[in-house]
């Protein structure tokens, strides 16, 4: 039945809202259409599955680019760097990982480089206790990158295997607030030569185009080595991460599924491409 | 300015008489693109666009006259991205920003939606407010989850020199209606309930602010939204209101470059006034809603 134009039309109708639905994007979704046409021109997909799977392939090809994998052992300190927009997840995030790396026994310094927001640091603090690590911090106002050196400096000193540093939620919009981003990063390495090692943006699902932006401004001041994106337990399908990973070919570190210490995972594209048909 | 996809609409009408069959399509399809763009649900822009295609199909422009007197001659191009423009505004309105106020008795603002929105910040911008009003906020740190939660709003609390009602361990429910009890001892006369962020599918969750409701009947349920929320305003916007009966919604973080399209979502689903919009991290910033500046902004 498949090769009439009019089913042809309707499958692709149903797959658009589809993509579009989990925030594919207007660029991807018709990247992805113009490829499923083609095949559909040449005979090369005779039912809807075969134009789903189609479909998977490409998302399957923007998501595979070199990535340089995570090298915990290539540094000590191998220090993290955790930006992003606010309310994202950043410091539950970091909770998140340094439970994970005590739990492998590796010893983990936390750097409370939130100087800015209301009860930062005691959030991250509390998490610290939950993982059984340090968090250094300073007064409410002090300089992020005095406390992100201070975190760093302590990590070298205590021989640490990793130091996560956790940064104030910006918009990527306040120019003043990406400087300062700059101006940690820069003094981070100055703690310790070639930190921070990574550098993570961390992405809400819940976010549609707008994470598009907010990659390509943070990728732009800080060259990002890594994305995590969180709450994926939601309804939210976080489909923008197609074009995003396939633009800056940074990849994804982690996903975050929820609220508590355990709902950290590694990234695994087909169960994403998967779940974003589901 | 207009967004090159409204641009593109307007450009489809240059040198045409009147706003056909033949060429308002062209122009829905480029405004489709754009409110995609903008973050407007799917089936969100399916509505609206067939609502513009009937307000303007078959309209012949005329010469309209200008502030002066002048007869001016408006083109189907500037037509349509009026009509584009009046359909969003008179989607979002009309304007109400009014907060319930009960006969006797303390008025309770509740703050509800998805985790990291801004509830936290957006109860203190509140008070703050209120304070400025005149009136006596007492602030209920009903997050009990959140590491730090409570100390976030006690520290919002004593910026805004409101006082905060928390009791660590108790169930939220339990807490909001002693707080309703404890009222008068702090002569408070709004009551505003900062609660945890969950998600609409979270079925226990969503008891829990049953509950609140039903211990405490407040007078304005907020659904507070983030901007930058995409597709899923619909799915979400639609889970709270299946189970609470809100009276308004909050747009928080308006102050970045979202274009802000959940708007129309999540008016379209809920059908309650946006009440405010946040406009920064810092108390000050927080102002009434205003369609015409959200159309603009989602114009682009
Ligand atoms: N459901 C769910 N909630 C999450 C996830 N990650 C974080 N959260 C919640 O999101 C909210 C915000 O998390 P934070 O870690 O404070 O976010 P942040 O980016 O550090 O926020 P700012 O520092 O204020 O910019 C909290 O309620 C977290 O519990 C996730 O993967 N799933
Ligand atoms: N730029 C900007 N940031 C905002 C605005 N409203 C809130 N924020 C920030 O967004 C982040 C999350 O705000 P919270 O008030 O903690 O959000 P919440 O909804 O209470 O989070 P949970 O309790 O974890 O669900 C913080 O960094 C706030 O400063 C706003 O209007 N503009
Ligand atoms: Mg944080
Ligand atoms: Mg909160």
């Amino acid at each position: 039945i498949f090769g009439k134009p009019e089913l042809d039309a309707k499958v692709l109708d149903e797959l658009e809202e589809v993509l579009y639905t989990a925030d594919v994007g207007v660029k991807t979704v018709e990247r992805l259409l113009d490829v499923v046409r083609d095949r559909l021109n040449k005979k090369e997909l005779n039912n809807a599955q075969a134009v789903q799977d189609a479909i998977k392939e490409e998302m399957e090809r923007m998501l595979e680019f070199e990535a340089r994998p995570i090298s915990w052992d290539s540094a000590k300190p191998y220090v993290i760097m955790v930006v992003g927009v606010n309310g994202v997840g950043k410091t539950t995030t970091i909770g998140k990982l340094a439970s994970k790396l005590r739990e492998e026994g590796k010893t983990v310094v936390l750097g409370a480089g939130d100087t800015f927001r209301a009860a930062a640091v005691e959030q991250l603090k509390i998490w610290g206790e939950r993982a059984g690590c340090e968090v250094h911090a300073m007064a409410e106002g002090a300089d992020p990158a005095a406390v992100s050196f201070d975190a760093v400096k302590a990590g070298v000193e205590k021989k640490a295997d990793v130091v996560i540093c956790d940064t104030a939620g910006r918009l990527h919009t306040k120019t003043p607030l990406m400087e300062e981003l700059r101006k940690v990063h820069r003094v981070m390495g100055k703690a310790h030569e070639g930190a921070p090692h990574e550098v993570w943006l961390v992405l809400d699902a819940t976010n549609g185009q707008n994470a598009v932006q907010q990659a390509r401004q943070f990728n732009e001041m800080l060259n990002l080595t890594g994305i995590v994106l969180t709450k994926l337990d939601g309804t939210a399908k976080g489909g923008v991460i197609l074009q995003i990973c396939n633009e800056l070919k940074a990849p994804i570190r982690y996903i975050g599924i929820g609220e508590s210490k355990e709902d950290l995972q590694e990234f695994h594209p087909r169960e994403f491409i998967d779940a974003l048909f589901s | 300015t207009l967004t090159k996809g409204f641009q593109a609409a307007a450009n489809r009408f240059s040198g045409k008489a009147e706003i056909t069959e033949a060429n308002i399509d062209e122009a829905l399809r480029d405004v489709r693109v754009s409110l995609l763009e903008a973050d407007v649900q799917f089936q969100v822009v399916k509505t609206f666009l067939q609502r513009v295609k009937e307000k303007t199909l078959g309209e012949v422009v005329r010469l309209k006259a200008d502030t002066s007197g002048k007869k001016i001659a408006v083109t189907p191009g500037d037509h349509f991205i009026k009509a584009c423009y009046d359909e969003l505004c008179a989607l979002m309105g009309p304007v109400d920003t009014s907060l319930v106020y009960p006969r006797g008795g303390p008025a309770i603002i509740m703050m509800i939606g998805l985790q990291g929105s801004g509830k936290t910040t957006t109860t203190g911008k509140l008070a703050s407010k209120l304070k400025k009003e005149g009136k006596r906020p007492l602030l209920v740190a009903a997050d009990i989850y959140r590491p730090a939660a409570i100390d976030q709003l006690q520290k919002l609390g004593q910026r805004a020199g409101v006082p905060v009602f928390a009791k660590p361990g108790t169930a939220p429910p339990d807490l909001c209606a002693q707080a309703l009890k404890e009222a008068r001892g702090y002569q408070a006369d709004v009551l505003i309930f900062d609660t945890a962020g969950r998600l609409a599918i979270d079925d226990e969750l969503m008891a829990e602010l049953e509950s609140i409701i039903q211990l405490t009947n407040p007078h304005n349920i907020f659904l507070v939204c983030d901007a930058m929320i995409g597709q899923d305003a619909v799915k979400t916007a639609a889970g709270f209101k299946s189970r609470i009966p809100l009276t308004g919604t909050i747009l928080t973080k308006l102050d970045g470059d979202a274009r802000g399209g959940a708007a129309l979502s999540i008016k379209e689903v809920t059908g309650v006034p946006i009440k405010f919009v946040g406009m920064g991290e810092s108390m000050d910033r927080l102002d009434e809603f205003r369609p015409e500046g959200l159309a603009s902004r989602i114009l682009g």
